[in-house]
């Protein structure tokens, strides 16, 4: 059975998609077979692959609709042990379609079920910076969910509210989900990151990672070469952070 | 008549409340009235107020609902001239009300005809990361959008997708609305930053702002102190930034 991850957050910017990105590909470079699914509109993660979203015949769109399986929608990326199911600004329409039918947020759990999973080791899913049909779904299809959490304000005030929210998922759709915190854009020169960091520790001691990805300028680059940070800057602190989470995750779980 | 102005980007964390407060505060501090609108379910706007969303009585969903109106919902912030009406995590459930009622996008235009706009010269509308129905109506009452663009790939990568969707608001709802783009968070040290603010500025020279936003940590720890940069470090480059951008949008529009 594959291992499926959900990377959410309500906050905008707190490095899901990079997040998504890295962390495949540093599971992917410890042999593990990868998949990583797009459900944001915006479909940064298909660009960062070197996709063009625009051109795609089948995305997560149709898988959603039962019209593809996710195989037959997941295409092989640049990366070895790395394929991909793109997402298009399809999606938008999808949201509102999907929503009040039926026991639509158990679409995308219904079709990882075991089938699927002999293909795959780890199945990612980058979500949009919302609560909607799109994030339901995958934080019900998910076994383990990771909330990127960078050290600054308007991030850390936003969570408490959104794990009330995941709460609800757990109790409704979901009951096998865990969710752990992750400390994105770590920049430690910044004496107020420090401090926030201490509080993040304080309050969310159980479930917060140890690992702590550091601000990196080469993982904002890396996307306008459609490389993720193993191949663009394999020695970076960026992609040493990353390939510590995939540890970590694989060890602790 | 109140200038209306619609602060939005699908894109997270882009510096939409950042550049709503700031905006807002810069305004407030050239003497005219301004009310700031939290349009996002995470009120963040709200708490950089020092507003607690919890214990609000009345919000921008009771306007939206025709529950109260939009100058009964606001209060006074801690800046003269600057008021507020916040947002609390019910809006979540008010996206999913509002849709497929017809004319939903048409509710905030309603409360903010001229009735309202004796009493302030300039509404703001802090929106989520998202096109959701809060969004649409926040586009639909403004006269004017300001869309936020770091100087980073997936920020602009998003934005040709997100200006055909303004196109539909334009022509279906709203066809006063015009539209520019705020170059935020710019790190001048960064060389691929000054090649994309060179790209966006040969692709959007008519939509750009001549005033840039540099990175500013300073800008960052307001929201911590509970007031804007005007008060928080009003000698700041990014305080700098922000009047500098509310000289150029009163003059020239
Ligand atoms: N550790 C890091 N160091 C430096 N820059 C980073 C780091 N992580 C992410 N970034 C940059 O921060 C910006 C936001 O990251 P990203 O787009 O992954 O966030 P997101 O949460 O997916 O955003 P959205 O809410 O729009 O989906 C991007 O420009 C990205 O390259
Ligand atoms: N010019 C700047 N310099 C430094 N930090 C900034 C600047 N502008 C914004 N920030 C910081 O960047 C982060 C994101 O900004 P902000 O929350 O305003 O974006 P947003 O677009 O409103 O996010 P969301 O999509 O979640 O609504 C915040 O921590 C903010 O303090
Ligand atoms: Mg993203
Ligand atoms: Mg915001």
């Amino acid at each position: 059975m594959a291992l499926k991850i959900a990377i959410s957050s309500q906050k905008g910017g707190v490095a899901k998609t990079t997040t998504s990105l890295s962390l495949g590909a540093c599971l992917a470079e410890q042999g593990r077979r990868v998949l990583l699914v797009d459900l944001d509109p915006q479909a940064n993660l298909t660009q960062s692959l070197g996709v063009n979203p625009e051109q795609m015949r089948r995305t997560i769109g149709d898988v959603l609709l039962d019209q593809a399986t996710l195989l037959s929608a997941s295409r092989e990326s640049s990366v070895f042990n790395l394929d991909l199911v793109p997402a298009n600004a399809g999606l938008l329409v999808l949201d509102k379609i999907l929503y009040g039918r039926p026991g639509y947020e158990y679409r995308l759990q219904t079709q990882v079920q075991p089938r699927n999973g002999e293909d795959y080791d780890v199945i990612i899913f980058d979500c949009p910076p919302s609560l909607g049909t799109l994030t339901l779904n995958a934080l019900t299809a998910a076994d383990i969910l990771i909330i990127p959490v960078p050290a600054e304000y308007y991030a850390v005030r936003s969570l408490q509210k959104y794990l009330q929210l995941i709460q609800l998922v757990h109790c409704k759709s979901n009951p096998k989900l865990t969710y752990r915190l992750l400390v994105t854009m770590f920049d430690r020169r910044n004496r107020i990151g420090e401090i926030i960091l201490k509080q993040l520790r304080r309050d969310y001691r159980n479930t917060l990672f140890d690992t702590l990805i550091p601000i990196d300028v080469k993982l904002r680059e890396s996307p306008i070469f459609c490389q993720p940070i193993t191949q663009y800057a394999p020695q970076t602190r960026g992609a040493e952070g990353y390939r510590a989470l995939a540890t970590e995750l694989m060890t602790h779980g």
